[in-house]
C-alpha cells in the first residue's frame, strides 16, 4: 500500500 | 502604486491556465525582485512558485512590497479576455481591495480594463531550502506530456527512475503496466529538443499522474521542462520562462507504508 507525503513532512513553513 | 507592464501578455495568460486547476486562490506578491507566487493545493501534496523578474516587464513600479490575494479562477476570466497579442498592464493602488488588468491591442487602437475585486488570504508560506538533487532530467516540454498523459490512461501512479542507461517512467493498473524509457540525446540540432540526464545517483520515485499531468498545463510556456529528483524529497518540475523567470512545481512523493 502506498501512502501519499505532504509537503509539509518536507518544508517548514516560513 | 504598482503599475507592471508586460508586453507579452500572453506569458500572464499561460501562467494563469497553468496554475488555476492547481491551486483556487493565491497571494501575488509584489516586490523589487518581481512578481511572485508561491501556492499550495489544498491537500498540501503539490506546490508551485512562480517568480517574473522585474526586469522582464516593459515598465515595473512597485513603490513597496505588497501582496495581492486573487482567486485564480476569477483572474483566468478576466485574462482570457485580452488578446494573444495584447500588452497587458496590472496596475493597484496602495490599500486598494481591488486590482485592474489593462489590455492594449498591439495597435493601441483597442484599450480595455478590467477591474478584479481582491480578497484576505491566509497564506501559508514554505521555506524551501536550495537541495543538491541526485538527478536532474531536462527533456523536451511537449515530449514529456504526452508520456504523463499515455501513462495516466494504465495507471495512477508514475514511478520516475533515472539510472545511467536513461529515465524511465513506469506505471501499472487494472489492464496492465506500461514502461517509457528515454535516453539521453544531445545530437539534435535544436537543443531544446535534446534530453539531458545528470546523475549523481541512481535514483527513483512514486508520484501521482493527476498532479504530474496538471504540471503539464505550463508545457506552452517553455519548450524543456528540467526534472529534478531527490529520494526522499519532493520532485521539481520546472518550466523557464523566457528572459522573465520561472514556474516550479513541487510534487511530494507516493511511499510505501
Amino acid at each position: 500500500m502506498q501512502r501519499q507525503k505532504s509537503l509539509l513532512s518536507f518544508f517548514e513553513k516560513s | 502604486m504598482l503599475e507592471l507592464r508586460l508586453v507579452q501578455g500572453s506569458l500572464l495568460k499561460k501562467v494563469l491556465e497553468s496554475v488555476k486547476d492547481l491551486v483556487t486562490d493565491a497571494n501575488f506578491d509584489c516586490s523589487a525582485t518581481g512578481f511572485s507566487l508561491q501556492a499550495m493545493d489544498s491537500s498540501h501534496v503539490a506546490l508551485v512558485a512562480l517568480l517574473l523578474r522585474s526586469e522582464g516587464f516593459e515598465h515595473y513600479r512597485c513603490d513597496r512590497n505588497l501582496s495581492m490575494g486573487m482567486n485564480l479562477n476569477n483572474m483566468s476570466k478576466m485574462l482570457k479576455c485580452a488578446g494573444n497579442d495584447d500588452i497587458i498592464t496590472i496596475k493597484a493602488d496602495d490599500g486598494s481591495d481591488t486590482v485592474t488588468f489593462m489590455f492594449e491591442s498591439p495597435t493601441q487602437d483597442k484599450i480595455a480594463d478590467f477591474e478584479m475585486k481582491l480578497m484576505d488570504i491566509d497564506s501559508e508560506h514554505l521555506g524551501i531550502p536550495e537541495a543538491e538533487y541526485h538527478a536532474i532530467v531536462r527533456m523536451p516540454s511537449a515530449e514529456f506530456a504526452r508520456i504523463c498523459k499515455d501513462l495516466s490512461s494504465i495507471g495512477d501512479t508514475v514511478v520516475i527512475s533515472v539510472t545511467k542507461e536513461g529515465v524511465k517512467f513506469s506505471t501499472r493498473g487494472d489492464i496492465g503496466t506500461a514502461n517509457i524509457v528515454c535516453r539521453q540525446n544531445t545530437s539534435v540540432d535544436k537543443p531544446e529538443e535534446s534530453t539531458i540526464i545528470e546523475m549523481n545517483e541512481p535514483v527513483s520515485l512514486t508520484f501521482a499522474l493527476r498532479y504530474m499531468n496538471s504540471f503539464t498545463k505550463a508545457t506552452p510556456l517553455a519548450n524543456s521542462v528540467t526534472i529534478s529528483l531527490s529520494s526522499e524529497l519532493p520532485v521539481v518540475v520546472e518550466y523557464k520562462i523566457a528572459e522573465m523567470g520561472y514556474i516550479r512545481f513541487y510534487l511530494a512523493p507516493k511511499i510505501e507504508d
